[in-house]
């Protein structure tokens, strides 16, 4: 899966996902990626969540709005992001990730998987990591 | 602090030897959705260029690199989503076609639906002009060296994703 979050001038929000899904999946099974809430949301009011990880735990928490919802109740994108994913993994055992941003421009980078693969760009400056606790940043 | 772009190529477990691909694919991928920002592009066009930029490179799942299903074939969904009027675009099980972000985007802007699904969104993508490309081309030895691999009748591809309780 492949995702990502932006935040324009203007205030306008916006997120894409892209995925092949999981690994021999059965013909016709359709993941987490297309489900509104689920594979991602986008609100210029609240912000934007991308997410990736196992599909079917990802649909039954609705995780890109359960993120949002956090966020509405004043949680910041990074506390909203693992909350989101903390519930994920204690309700249904379901791994994952996120990248989530606010309006103004605040983001966060979370993931209960061993490795994601994930980059930022803000104020001319490269963020990125792929490993949990890494963030390498260098001039765009 | 606007604009900004946030960028994922998927959680999971990803081999060392695959660590700089996946970094370098992220990172040009964040590049390229900024360069929009900066020159005025809208949210939209941003994570549209970078989610494509993903399909394109074969490290990532989705697009050219997608896994495949039980049959060894590739089937892919994707969604975009407009934070300022929630307007929404989906593609699920679709085939033959290198960017499903693109086309979700499509189903966003000229239809009045959500999501277009399997022979429904190929359809659309035919009467759309988006080009039919071979299935062959979005398979990669990788991935077909892992579908080999997890045909076997004990494995368990989603084990890197199921959360181990304790």
């Amino acid at each position: 899966t492949v995702g990502a979050v932006a935040v324009d001038s203007e205030g306008n929000i916006a997120c894409a996902t892209s995925s092949g899904g999981i690994l021999n999946k059965m013909e016709g099974r359709v993941g987490d990626t297309p489900c509104i809430g689920s594979g991602g949301y986008a609100d210029n009011r609240m912000g934007a969540v991308s997410t990736t990880g196992h599909g079917e735990a990802i649909m039954k928490v609705t995780l890109a709005r359960l993120i949002l919802f956090h966020m509405e109740q004043g949680q910041s994108v990074e506390a909203a992001s693992d909350l989101g994913l903390a519930y994920m993994k204690s309700r249904v055992s379901g791994l994952g990730g996120v990248v989530t941003v606010d309006p103004q421009g605040h983001w966060a980078t979370c993931f209960t998987s061993q490795q994601m693969a994930w980059a930022a760009a803000q104020k001319d400056t490269l963020h990125y990591g792929l490993y949990t606790g890494e963030h390498f940043t260098q001039s765009i | 602090m606007l604009p900004v772009v946030v960028v994922h190529g998927g959680a999971g477990q990803i081999p060392k030897e695959w660590s700089e691909k996946s970094t370098s694919g992220v990172c040009s991928a964040a590049r390229a959705g900024y360069r929009i920002l900066q020159g005025g592009g809208s949210s939209m066009d941003a994570v549209v260029e970078a989610a494509t930029q993903l399909e394109n490179n074969p490290s990532f799942n989705a697009g050219c690199g997608s896994v495949l299903n039980v049959k060894g074939e590739v089937e892919m969904d994707a969604i975009v989503m407009d934070g300022k009027t929630l307007a929404t675009g989906a593609v699920s099980a679709v085939r033959n076609i290198a960017n499903p972000i693109q086309l979700a985007r499509l189903v966003m802007d000229k239809t009045s639906h959500a999501c277009l699904t399997a022979e429904g969104a190929s359809q659309f993508a035919r009467s759309m002009g988006v080009p039919e490309v071979p299935q062959e081309s979005l398979i990669t030895e990788y991935s077909r060296m892992r579908w080999k691999k997890n045909l076997a009748p004990d494995a368990n591809p989603v084990e890197c994703q199921i959360g181990k309780m304790g």
